[in-house]
């Protein structure tokens, strides 16, 4: 069971083509295990990333140093699956 | 029996096949579940058929859950499903699309995805294939079918999300599924079920080249969106998936298209902009009842518009 213990999904703001470009090449850089939920395409379109613990702080301040705004939309992956399993749970010992 | 299933609850794979087979059992003149394949690691691929009769009815088929994580669209699949059963001979509308077409209802199109979500790791979505020569697994299974395949929006690195495989239907899922509508020769509408961006897209994804169906089915995606809203207040965008969403090939929706079924179309379910594919529970029905009045209105306009 993978755990994500800390990782936190941000909601990203593009304001322009060029920070399109940034956000579409961090894509590339597999080391910061980037799960992109929503990709970046268009300034239109939020983007939405899950990033893992460890690539926290580094992802922010890239964001940050580029002038790219975000918020946190998801604060702590693993507390959202861990009441969706308590929920879960639930469901099998209610009474049908 | 499906009476006392929790519907506003989300399910493994095992309790959604049990589930399918209860169906069935409940309506024996209406459901029956056919196996079309088996995914990768060797689970049945099935799908449900709602018939009243006749042979080689035109057709409208229904997918969720090709998309591992996306676990709001199998759960508005079992409510949608049981929803076609138990308003055949009610709902007067919904009646007269089961007297003069066939619905195949496939729920879990990514049953090894889906169960390696259960067991694994709940943010996984693709298929579970191995790719040889690459440590990384799985396919896209919205970027491996034959249309417009290895274009733009997909990628060739097995590590990626966007992975489209190494040949077009190389993933038993899709390719059960291509030779299955080939197979029938007569579907007429094919709706595909993912989450959570809000939109109901047509063709094309592959290129920006506009449908000569354009037309009606902007009209059609705009009613069927209003329907929707007209419930929770929920908004959609729609339009074609390039123009809406982003440039993707080798989708469901283009492959339908493509192969001469004209009401094709791809959801995105509901977004609050806070959970993503980790919907609370308490919204699978209200998601599940705004999503229903908008299929309602593409397969009414399959059934009424035959061609």
């Amino acid at each position: 069971q993978k755990l994500f213990v800390g990782d936190q999904v941000l909601r990203i703001t593009a304001s322009s083509e060029e920070q399109i470009t940034l956000l579409k090449e961090l894509q590339d850089l597999e080391h910061l295990k980037l799960d992109f939920w929503r990709e970046p395409v268009k300034t239109a379109l939020a983007v939405d990333v899950r990033v893992p613990f460890a690539g926290l702080q580094a992802l922010k301040v890239f964001l940050e140093s580029n002038g790219i705004q975000y918020r946190v939309m998801i604060d702590d992956v693993q507390m959202l699956l861990d009441e969706e399993k308590e929920e879960m749970f639930r469901s099998h010992d209610r009474e049908r | 029996n499906t009476n006392n299933f929790d519907y506003a609850s989300y399910h493994t794979l095992e309790e959604i096949y049990s589930w399918m087979d209860s169906l069935e059992a409940e309506y024996p003149d209406l459901v029956t579940k056919i196996q079309i394949g088996s995914s990768f690691e060797g689970r049945p691929i099935n799908v449900l058929k709602f018939s009243t009769g006749g042979s080689n009815r035109p057709a409208i088929w229904l997918d969720s859950g090709i998309h591992a994580r996306e676990w709001i669209t199998p759960a508005t699949g079992i409510w949608s499903a049981k929803k076609i059963a138990s308003d055949y001979g009610r709902d007067p509308s919904l009646t007269a699309i089961l007297n003069t077409m066939d619905i195949f209802f496939e729920i879990v199109t990514n049953p090894d995805g889906y169960y390696f979500t259960h067991t694994s790791n709940r943010m996984w979505r693709k298929t579970r294939s191995i790719n040889p020569g690459s440590s990384c697994v799985g396919v896209d299974p919205n970027r491996n079918w034959g249309a417009g395949f290895g274009g733009p929006g997909t990628s060739t690195n097995p590590c990626s999300e966007t992975y489209l495989g190494s040949f077009e239907h190389s993933e038993s899922e899709v390719k059960s599924i291509v030779d299955f509508i080939l197979g029938h020769g007569n579907f007429k509408a094919m709706i595909t079920i993912h989450s959570y961006s809000q939109m109901l897209m047509y063709p094309y994804g592959y290129t920006s080249t506009e449908t000569p169906n354009q037309q009606e089915l902007h009209t059609l995606a705009k009613s069927a969106v209003d329907a929707l809203a007209a419930l929770h207040g929920t908004k959609y965008t729609y339009g074609s998936m390039i123009t809406t969403i982003y440039p993707a090939s080798g989708t469901t929706a283009d492959w339908g298209y493509l192969n001469g079924i004209k009401y094709s179309f791809t959801f995105e379910l509901r977004d609050t902009g806070r959970y993503g594919f980790l919907l609370p529970a308490e919204q699978i029905i209200p998601t599940a009842q705004e999503t229903w009045l908008a299929l309602m209105k593409i397969m009414e306009h399959a059934r009424d518009n035959p061609y």
